[in-house]
Order: structure tokens, then sequence, then C-alpha cells
């Protein structure tokens, strides 16, 4: 049986709402150590990959390792339909492993709401990356920024073009674009330390220069993402995707890795 | 002009 609770509006719902944009289809898979999910955007040009510690939630049980294929839309419109102060929980029994129950119960107990999801299959989206998330050493460069600031660098970039450059060096972390209109260039003098101040932007790692470009429709949608949390890390290599990771918790995270344009 | 890569250009166990 697999069990967890959370209130209405919790991260968890915030990130479902927020990954809608790229993806329709998840691969969910619980475990006693927490809830993970990984999915793969409809043009296989963006990886998310997501670990909520079973500590995030209100209560979380799981008596045995589960893996689900969930419709992301289906279930974020379920969970809309709940009330302000509601308490939500998702449940799989052993017994019944067709469709997963969301039930919401309001503050006072009076009433509870039940509905069944069914589950699909959402095997395609199950990547062999795992390999990635250990490989911060592999990253050219790794820097992290306010997650607000990097909206706003996104924002202010799609106004010109639909690409950015993000370039990375020991001075300077920049993003630029060019367009039929003009250009912006955006550089940030960064810190240089294991320790990235909240409001500053922090080079953690560096091995030499980099420059990858990238779709802003998919550096926004990360963006988005992002801004439900304070900060954002973004890890560049010419031979790996780009990651955008942030941290939930102290052992949680949701990473996006985007594969870059290459000029023909 | 830029063409978007795809993540199976660097990733191929799926």
């Amino acid at each position: 049986m697999f069990e967890l609770t959370m209130a209405k509006g919790s991260i968890l719902q915030g990130v479902l709402e927020a990954i809608l944009d790229l993806v329709n289809v998840a691969n969910v898979d619980c475990s006693s150590k927490g809830f993970s999910l990984q999915a793969l955007d409809t043009e296989h040009v963006v990886f998310l990959s997501l670990f909520f510690p079973s500590e995030v939630f209100r209560s979380y049980r799981c008596d045995e390792d589960c893996s689900m294929g969930i419709a992301i839309a289906d279930m974020v419109d379920l969970l809309r339909a709940s009330n302000d102060g509601d308490i939500i929980t998702i449940k799989v029994t052993d017994q019944n492993f067709e469709d997963i129950t969301i039930t919401f119960e309001s503050p006072d107990k009076t009433k509870t709401t039940d509905m069944d999801l069914q589950l699909v299959d959402a095997r395609s989206h199950r990547l062999k990356i795992s390999e990635w998330h250990d490989m911060e050493s592999e990253y050219q460069a790794i820097f992290c920024m306010p997650s607000a600031q990097f909206m706003l660098n996104c924002k202010s970039l799609s106004v010109i073009d639909d690409d950015v450059v993000i370039r990375v060096n020991e001075e300077v972390i920049s993003f630029s674009t060019k367009g039929k209109s003009g250009c912006v260039n955006i550089s940030h003098v960064p810190n240089k330390t294991d320790n990235p101040e909240k409001a500053s932007v922090t080079l953690t790692h560096m091995r030499g220069p980099v420059s990858l470009t990238l779709n802003l429709r998919y550096m926004k949608s990360c963006a988005k993402v992002s801004t439900l949390f304070d900060q954002v890390k973004i890890g560049l290599s010419t031979k790996l995707p780009l990651m955008v990771e942030c941290k939930i918790a102290e052992k949680g995270y949701i990473r996006y890795f985007v594969a870059p344009k290459i000029t023909e | 002009s830029r063409k978007q890569m795809k993540l199976s250009a660097f990733f191929s166990g799926k």
C-alpha cells in the first residue's frame, strides 16, 4: 500500500501545475524513502526528474516499492477541485493497481470527496539517466542564481528572439540573444564560493569556459518551476544536456535536463 | 541556422 497526505497548495501540487506545459504523462516511483517522478516532453528535448523525500509530506507510507504511469494533466485537474484548507490524500492499494484514489477532506472533517484516477502506461518516460544525477563533476561550469532573476532573464530575452546563449567563464555569466529587432545581453559578475548566498549569482564549479544555445520556450518552463524555490542551479557542458536544478528540503530535488541547439 | 538537439543524442539507453 502507498499513501501520502498533503495540504492543498503544497509544493507537490505547485510543481505538478508548473510542469504541465511540458509534460502530459509521467512515470511515478514510490519507495519508503519518497516520491519520485520522471517525464519526457513530447518533443524529447526535456527530461524532468524530481524526488520528494517522505518528510516533506504531512504523512507518507509506502510498504512496497511501486511504479505507475499518471496522466498529470488529469491529476492536476482533480487536485484543482479541492478547497482551501483541504487535506489531500493520494493512495494506491495493493489489491487494485489500475487506479489511484485521491481524497479531499475538509478542515472540519465534515466533507470528504473521493476520486479514482486511472493509471496509464508511461514506460516510455522512464529514461535510464540516473547516472546523470551524480555527474556534477562532469559539468564544465555550475552556477546558482536567485530563481526570480533567472525568470526575469528568460522573459527579457524572449522579447527579442526564441533562443538564449548562456556563456560562463571565470569573470562573467551572461545570457544573451540577438533578433531582428535588436539584441539583449545580461551579464552577472559571479561570486566564487561553495556556499552561495541567496541573493547573488555564484559560480560553484568551473573547469573551463563554456557556452550553450537553448530554446527560451524550454528555459521559461524551467524558470516557472524554479520560482517555487529561492535559488536555481544551472550546469553547462558541451557533452551533456543543460541541467537546471532546484533543491527540495535537504535530500529532494527537481531537475530538468534540456538538450541545447547546435549550429548546422 | 540552429537545430534543436534531442536528448537521444546524449543518451541511447531508453
